[in-house]
C-alpha cells in the first residue's frame, strides 16, 4: 500500500498546481512551469521540479483537464492506494458519480502512460 | 541500492548518519559539536562556535583561565581590564551562576512549521519559496525561532522572549549557551536512546570540568506516537559543580485510540525508568519539574470548521476534512484529538488528565538522590485566555498548514508563561540577575551576536 505521507504529498502538490491554474486562468502545463519557476536553484529544487513535471506532467495535465480533483489524480497515479477492505482516503468532497466509475474513467485517460508501466515503488 | 557502500562516499555517509542519529552538526571542523554554519544541526540548533578550529572553544563551557587570552566559551566576554588587570570573565561572570539551555524535544520543541505561503496559490510568487532550502536542511524545523532556544526576533512581532533570551537577559554571561536537540517524531519509544545519546554527549561533558551550567529541558510536548507511546519532557539545569535537572515530563499526546492508549501504569513505569536513568547520571542538586498534559480538545473545537489554506480558494477543504484524511492514511500526528469522534476526544482528554495525575503522584511521592521533583500544569487554556485578552483568536495559536503544532506565538507565550512560573516559584533554578549586565554590554556590545 502507498505510504500515507506520499499520498499527502501528492494531494498537496496537485492541489497547488490546480489552484495556480485557476488563480492565473492558465493551462495546467503553464501552472506547473510557473510553480517550478518559483523554486530556488539551491538543493536542485528547481531542477527536481522540472524532472517531476517531465515525468508525471503529461498524466497530470490529462487528468486535471478532465476536471479530476487531486484525490482522483493521486489515486490514478498510484501515489494513493485503497487496499482491499480499507477505507477510501480522500481530502476533497467525493465526486458526484460513484468513486469507482470516476477512477475507472481516469485510468482510461492515462491507460497508455509510460509512467505507469513501473511499479509505484520508485 | 546502498550508495554508501561506494568507498569514496563511505566517509560522507558516515558523517551524515552521525548528524541524523545523534543530532549533532554536519559541519563541525573541530568536532566539538558546535558549528559556524546555521543549518544541518548548526547554530540554528546550538550556540554558534566562535572558533571552529579549536575543539576546546565552544558555547557553554567553563572559561579557560578566565578567558584572559581568548573567548573559550564563546560568550563574547574575554581579555583583561586594563584599569585593574582583572580578566573581564572573572570580573563580570564569577559567582553569577551562568547557565545555558538545552532542549531535548520533538517537532513542537524544534518548532516544526510549514509556511502557508508554500501552499497558497493565490499569494504564491517568486518570493514564496526563498526559505525552502533553509527549512529543508533544518528538517522543516525553526529552532532559531522556538520557545525554548529561539534567538532571532519573532517573525510574528510578539514581544515575548524564548527561555534562552530570558536567561541571556538575566545574565549576559549566558550568551550563546543554548542547544536544541529535538527531533521530529521523537517519542517515548525512542526517548531513551535519545536521552542516552544526549546524556552521554552533553551531560557527561557537563560532568567533566569544562562544561558550564546548562539549563536543559526536554520537551516532547505534542508528540502523538502512533504506536501508543508517549512523549516526555525533561529539563536539566547543569551547574559547573552541581547539576540541577528539571524534568518536564510533557507527557504526551501519544494517545492512540482506546486499545493502545497509554495507561497510567505504563506511564508511571516509563517515567520512573527515565527518572532513575537520570538520577544515576546527573550530579547532585538537580531539580525536576514534571509538566502535565494539556487538554487537546481545543484543536477540534477551534479548527474543525475553519478552512485549511488548501480550501480557502474554493471553500472545499476544512481542518475537519484534513484530520479525517490524515487519520484514514494513518499518518495523523494526533489521532486522539484530531477527530470528529467526540467520544474519542473525551476519552483522550480523560486519559490525559489521568496521566497528568500520575505525574503529580510521582512528584509528591518520589524522592531521588540527585534531584528534587516538582509538578507544573501545562495550561494551554491559560495561554488561550491571555491571547484572547489581547484580542487574539485561539485558532491563531496553531500552525495553519498542519493544524496541530503550536505556532511561534503559542510557543513564545508558553515559554513566557513557564519562565514566570519557574521564576516565581523556584527562582533558584534560573540563577541570579547579573549586576554586571550593563557593564558587559558597555564593554562588549552584542558579544559577537548569534
Amino acid at each position: 500500500p502507498s505510504n500515507g505521507h506520499t499520498c499527502v504529498g501528492c494531494v498537496l502538490v496537485v492541489s497547488v498546481i490546480k489552484q495556480l491554474a485557476q488563480v492565473h486562468n492558465s493551462t495546467v502545463q503553464a501552472s506547473m512551469e510557473r510553480l517550478c519557476s518559483y523554486l530556488p536553484e539551491k538543493l536542485f529544487l528547481k531542477a527536481t521540479c522540472y524532472l517531476v513535471v517531465r515525468t508525471f506532467g503529461p498524466d497530470i495535465i490529462k487528468l486535471l483537464s478532465a476536471d479530476m480533483n487531486a484525490d482522483v489524480v493521486c489515486h490514478t497515479l498510484e501515489f494513493c492506494h485503497q487496499g482491499p477492505g480499507q477505507a477510501l482516503c480522500h481530502l476533497y468532497p467525493l465526486p458526484k458519480e460513484a468513486w469507482k466509475v470516476t477512477l475507472e474513467k481516469a485510468r482510461q485517460i492515462v491507460k497508455k502512460s509510460p509512467t505507469l508501466k513501473h511499479p509505484r515503488g520508485g | 541500492a546502498d550508495i554508501c557502500v561506494l568507498p569514496f562516499l563511505a566517509k560522507i555517509c558516515q558523517k551524515i548518519k552521525r548528524t541524523i542519529t545523534n543530532s549533532v552538526p554536519f559541519r563541525d571542523v573541530d568536532s566539538d559539536n558546535y558549528s559556524v554554519s546555521p543549518t544541518l544541526r548548526g547554530y540554528h540548533w546550538r550556540g554558534r562556535d566562535c572558533n571552529d578550529s579549536d575543539e576546546m572553544a565552544y558555547p557553554g563551557r567553563r572559561p579557560d583561565r578566565w578567558d584572559e587570552h581568548r573567548d573559550s566559551n564563546c560568550n563574547g566576554i574575554w581579555g583583561v581590564d586594563p584599569k585593574d588587570g582583572i580578566p573581564y570573565e572573572k570580573k563580570f561572570c564569577e559567582g553569577s551562576e551562568p547557565r545555558g539551555i538545552v532542549l531535548l524535544g520533538d517537532s513542537a520543541g524544534a518548532h516544526f512549521h510549514i509556511p502557508p505561503e508554500w501552499i497558497t496559490a493565490s499569494q504564491m510568487s517568486l518570493k514564496s519559496f526563498f526559505n525552502l532550502p533553509t527549512a529543508l536542511t533544518d528538517e522543516l524545523d525553526w529552532p532559531q525561532l522556538s520557545g525554548a532556544t529561539g534567538f532571532l526576533n519573532a517573525t510574528s512581532g510578539i514581544k515575548e522572549n524564548s527561555i534562552y533570551l530570558h536567561l541571556r537577559k538575566r545574565n549576559r554571561c549566558n550568551h550563546r549557551d543554548y542547544q536544541n536537540i529535538s527531533k521530529n517524531g521523537a517519542s517515548s519509544q525512542n526517548l531513551e536512546t535519545f536521552i542516552e545519546r544526549y546524556v552521554e554527549e552533553v551531560v557527561l561533558e557537563a560532568g567533566i570540568p569544562t562544561h558550564c551550567p546548562t539549563f536543559t529541558f526536554l520537551n516532547f510536548t505534542v508528540q502523538c506516537d502512533p504506536s501508543g507511546g508517549r512523549g516526555f519532557g525533561m529539563c536539566m539545569h547543569l551547574c559547573c559543580n552541581l547539576v540541577r535537572s528539571f524534568l518536564f515530563l510533557l507527557t504526551n499526546r501519544g494517545i492512540d485510540p482506546v486499545p493502545k492508549m497509554t495507561t497510567p501504569e505504563q506511564f508511571y513505569s516509563k517515567v520512573m525508568e527515565t527518572l532513575k536513568y537520570l538520577n544515576a547520571r546527573l550530579p547532585k542538586g538537580s531539580h525536576v519539574i514534571l509538566y502535565g498534559l494539556p487538554d487537546g480538545t481545543f484543536l477540534w473545537d477551534h479548527l474543525h470548521s475553519r478552512y485549511h489554506p488548501l480550501g480557502q480558494l474554493n471553500g472545499d477543504v476544512t481542518y475537519g476534512q484534513l484530520y479525517a484524511f490524515l487519520s484514514c492514511l494513518q499518518v495523523s500526528p494526533c489521532h486522539g484529538w484530531m477527530t470528529a469522534n467526540e467520544t474519542l476526544r473525551t476519552l483522550t482528554s480523560q486519559r490525559a488528565a489521568q496521566l497528568s495525575n500520575t505525574l503529580k503522584k510521582i512528584a509528591t511521592s518520589q524522592k531521588f538522590t540527585s534531584f528534587r521533583l516538582y509538578y507544573v500544569d501545562f495550561d494551554f487554556q491559560e495561554i488561550i485566555r491571555k491571547w484572547q485578552k489581547r484580542g487574539g483568536q485561539p485558532w491563531q495559536l496553531l500552525e495553519p498548514v498542519d493544524g496541530f503544532h503550536p505556532n511561534e506565538v503559542a510557543l513564545l507565550l508558553l515559554a513566557d508563561n513557564l519562565w514566570d512560573k519557574v521564576r516565581l516559584q523556584w527562582p533558584q533554578v534560573l540563577g541570579k540577575e547579573n549586576p554586571f549586565n550593563a557593564q558587559i554590554e558597555q564593554v562588549f556590545g552584542d558579544q559577537g551576536g548569534h
